[in-house]
């Protein structure tokens, strides 16, 4: 575990409390795609199937369980909550993410680690985590005005990311034989589509002005 | 020495 990890799991973790505090706090899950809760939700169902076979930590298993829990408690509450979902922006949430879903299976059948099953369905997951944050995005985009909590939330699960990218270059260079090349890849593709999300929420800041993404 | 395989990251 280095630095550069640990801060980007904490961040990833504030990026969920801050959506869990948006959703319990206005009872309102405006500004929010579902289909991105739901692309979450299979990344750490399709990633975490080793939670009971291989024991790594109690850190491990614990932020498995957290994120698996509260990635499916969003989605549950989204779709079923009464008050939540009368608030859920369906008419903007159109991207069509099977799409993303069948183009990262076929994609992880062809680039894997090794041909096997766990192996396979890891790289699915890398993959779609990816490219999860497209209907998200598009969300904000068509939305316009963005809630304080849900820039924050978005900005939080991009950063998350960037962390991992200097966690990678940092055990590059301090660990032998360490190679997470799908990883990394799939990593910077998954930071960069944040770039245009980071300028206009960095400008918000530095103009503290409201977040307004161009439609 | 082993390629250590663990998917030891979330």
């Amino acid at each position: 575990m280095n630095v550069f990890r640990l801060t980007g799991d904490m961040t990833h973790l504030a990026s969920i409390l801050v959506l869990l505090l948006k959703i319990y706090a206005t009872k309102s899950c405006s500004g929010i795609s579902l289909k991105t809760q739901e692309l979450y939700a299979l990344v750490f169902l399709a990633r975490y199937l080793n939670l009971f076979t291989d024991f790594i930590s109690v850190y491990n298993t614990v932020m498995k369980l957290v994120f698996i829990g509260s990635s499916l408690a969003i989605v549950w509450c989204m779709r079923m909550h009464k008050m939540v979902k009368r608030s859920y922006d369906q008419e903007l949430d159109t991207f069509r993410h099977y799409f993303l879903i069948a183009g990262c299976f076929l994609l992880a059948l062809l680039v894997n680690e090794k041909f096997m099953f766990p192996e396979v369905l890891w790289a699915f997951s890398i993959y779609l985590e990816a490219v999860s944050t497209i209907p998200q995005l598009v969300l904000l985009q068509r939305s316009g005005n963005v809630d304080n909590l849900t820039g924050q939330y978005v900005f939080l699960l991009g950063a998350y990311r960037a962390l991992y990218i200097l966690n990678w270059i940092y055990r590059y260079f301090t660990e032998p034989h360490f190679s997470r090349w799908i990883a990394c890849v799939a990593g910077l593709v998954q930071t960069a589509l944040y770039a245009d999300f980071f300028y206009y929420y960095f400008l918000s800041w530095k103009n503290n002005a409201k977040l307004q993404l161009p439609s | 020495g082993k390629k250590n395989k663990k998917k030891d990251e979330l």
